[in-house]
């Protein structure tokens, strides 16, 4: 349903917003 | 028997969501509808492999989204949790955060742990709409 849908979409978002600070964190 | 497996279930996915810090009343909205549940399947009976199933899943689910989070958590020096995350970022929850986080630039000279806090609170903000949807499929089939 439409709840379980955005919270995939969010989870995804959240998820390479982790993977892309964890990249930076390690080039600093 | 089942009953007894689901209360220990129960019990252990309340106490990891505990621990966890979430938002204010996410325990306590898991723990109300988790006994409610518990009273439902001890009336009928087919309430309980189904709602004994979904902790275990819930369970698993969270533990792998928690371990994430509190390996990122250990990562920052010197140790001041939250001392470096974004001003912008301070005080928000659910879809403000999200929506700040996704719109969020920073600096090129932003330190790591500038990034490992980001990276944090995004871990923790999915750690809560794991447990919030959880929360709310729960609802779904207790009321």
């Amino acid at each position: 349903n439409a709840t379980t849908l955005a919270f995939f979409r969010r989870l995804e978002a959240l998820d390479a917003l982790v993977e892309k600070h964890l990249d930076l964190a390690t080039q600093v | 028997g089942p009953m007894a497996a689901m209360c220990v279930s129960s019990q252990r996915l309340c106490q990891m969501v505990h621990s966890a810090g979430l938002r204010h009343g996410t325990v306590d909205r898991l723990h109300t509808l988790l006994a409610t549940g518990w009273w439902m399947a001890a009336i009928d009976s087919s309430y309980d492999s189904q709602l004994d199933q979904m902790i275990v899943r819930s369970t698993n689910r969270f533990t792998v989204v928690k371990k994430l989070a509190n390996d990122i958590a250990v990562l920052p020096q010197p140790a001041h949790p939250g001392s470096s995350l974004p001003a912008t970022l301070i005080g928000l929850h659910g879809q403000n955060l999200f929506e700040a986080l996704v719109a969020l630039r920073l600096l090129a000279d932003a330190t790591k742990n500038v990034h490992l806090e980001v990276a944090l609170a995004a871990r923790r903000l999915a750690m809560q709409e794991t447990v919030d949807l959880h929360i709310h499929v729960y609802e779904r089939i207790v009321y």
